[in-house]
């Protein structure tokens, strides 16, 4: 479990962070 | 959402955030902006963080459609201008009333408001010098005449 929650909360930083990066792009 | 304790230090430009929801939209999203910047680096990893940033970047992804056509937000230059705009007139409003000798909790909001918002500034890049000052200058200012209002002294 432990291997399994690191690469979902990293998969979702991920997520924000690309997030972040499209909503700065548009600008 | 209640907001997890290791985000603490974007709490008041959050509640910025919402105080300019109607007044100036544009203030709102950069402050919410600079909020999810800055929560990245404080901490994205534990749950209860990451679901609080999920949310913050969900409302400022609404906002970016809402407010889209919209110069400040669609151009970084404008948005700069707004926000560094926007900061100076509150700092000078306080600047008055403290030169003048009116103390009172407005001008120690907009001392303070001021100084959250030139930290918000920082999602254009690096502060100016005088930025800095300002943002420094305005910080000490609202905490000194907050604590002699609370002790019943006169500012200097």
């Amino acid at each position: 479990t432990g291997s399994v929650g690191t690469s979902v909360a990293s998969a979702e930083q991920d997520e924000l962070s690309q997030r972040l990066a499209k909503l700065r792009d548009q600008m | 959402m209640a907001l997890p304790p290791q985000l603490r230090a974007i709490q008041h430009h959050l509640r910025t955030a919402q105080e300019h929801e109607k007044r100036d939209p544009v203030v709102s999203y950069y402050c919410r902006l600079y909020a999810m910047q800055t929560g990245m680096k404080l901490d994205s990893k534990t749950p209860e963080c990451r679901k609080f940033l999920v949310k913050l970047m969900d409302q400022l992804e609404s906002m970016k459609k809402e407010l889209g056509d919209n110069d400040s937000i669609s151009q970084e230059v404008v948005g700069n201008a707004h926000i560094e705009n926007y900061a100076l007139k509150m700092f000078l409003y306080a600047d008055n009333e403290d030169r003048a000798g009116r103390f009172h909790k407005n001008m120690i909001k907009s001392f303070y408001s001021s100084s959250l918002l030139l930290d918000v500034l920082s999602v254009f890049g690096e502060l100016s010098e005088e930025n800095i000052q300002h943002r420094k200058y305005a910080r000490w200012k609202a905490t000194y005449i907050h604590n002699c209002l609370k002790n019943g002294e006169t500012p200097q």
